[in-house]
């Protein structure tokens, strides 16, 4: 019986997943690996393809600040931080769906995902990569990982680690309905800084990870150790997401003019 | 609560949560 709970779990989560989240891995990596009937994502590569791609694709947070004149890389970084932001709201719906979420301290709440939302937008950005580029707007486009590597100091270098951490993390080769677990995992951590009450947060914690132990066992049967190479990962996501706090207050300081957007610097500020 | 507000509005929204 206590099987069969952990399986019920596991398909709401599932269920919650892809009501929150509209690009999954299946449709990213049927996209990536040219198995789909779909059109093929405009390549952008360099400077020309970047205009060509702005031309193509459609999407609404393409120029979100009416930033067609401002150079490149700042649009391109602009870009990332309203993609960011609407993953926020789409991880903040997917939270209130875990069974007992709700049910806590409202200031827990904040705090988890607070510390949660971008642990969470790092792992499903890997999704969405391969080691040459990653996906964006909807699967509409694909950028290459040399051009974000070519964007002007500091800009240049603010991707690579999310492309390291990807590449490790997409051998693990697990699909949307594992994800869907292992982030509700992240989002309950009982270590986060300024919580009030613990107890509740680990004990929703630890029925998430029996259900994601169970699941990588009958999703994974031939991957021994799973489990255990998934939860070394929110290490791993730990130091990506110190690091992207560092660059950003490192181009915080040198770009004089950038705007970080409001919600953002909510969960930045006094994060690590 | 004031350091959080966009947070704690996100939380608060309509969309409600479903129970097993």
């Amino acid at each position: 019986p206590e099987c069969a709970d952990q399986r019920v779990l596991a398909k709401h989560l599932y269920d919650s997943y892809l009501k929150s989240f509209p690009t999954t891995k299946a449709k990213a990596r049927a996209i990536l690996t040219g198995r789909t009937t779909d059109k093929s994502p405009v390549v952008i590569y360099d400077m020309n393809s970047l205009i060509r791609g702005e031309d193509q694709i459609k999407c609404n947070y393409l120029t979100p600040y009416g930033e067609q004149n401002e150079e490149v890389a700042i649009r391109i970084f602009h870009r990332c931080q309203s993609r960011s932001v609407e993953s926020v709201r789409e991880i903040t719906e997917f939270a209130k769906n875990i069974p007992g979420f709700v049910n806590l301290d409202l200031n827990d709440q904040v705090t988890l995902l607070k510390y949660g939302v971008h642990e969470i937008i790092f792992t499903m950005l890997a999704s969405l990569m391969n080691k040459d580029g990653v996906l964006i707007a909807d699967g509409q486009g694909f950028m290459t990982r040399e051009f974000l590597k070519s964007l002007r100091k500091p800009f240049g270098e603010f991707m690579e680690s999310k492309f390291e951490f990807a590449v490790r993390f997409n051998a693990l080769e697990l699909d949307d309905s594992d994800l869907a677990i292992f982030i509700a995992v992240i989002i309950l951590c009982g270590d986060r800084p300024g919580l009030v009450n613990v107890k509740p947060i680990e004990d929703i914690q630890d029925t998430l990870l029996q259900a994601l132990e169970l699941q990588l066992k009958m999703n994974h049967p031939d991957s021994s150790q799973l489990f255990a190479k998934l939860l070394q990962k929110m290490t791993d996501l730990r130091q990506v997401v110190t690091e992207h706090v560092q660059y950003l207050q490192l181009i915080r300081k040198t770009e004089v003019d950038m705007d970080l957007h409001p919600l953002l610097q909510e969960i930045y500020k006094d994060l690590y | 609560k004031e350091k959080h507000k966009i947070l704690h509005r996100l939380l608060q929204d309509s969309s409600s949560p479903v129970d097993l």
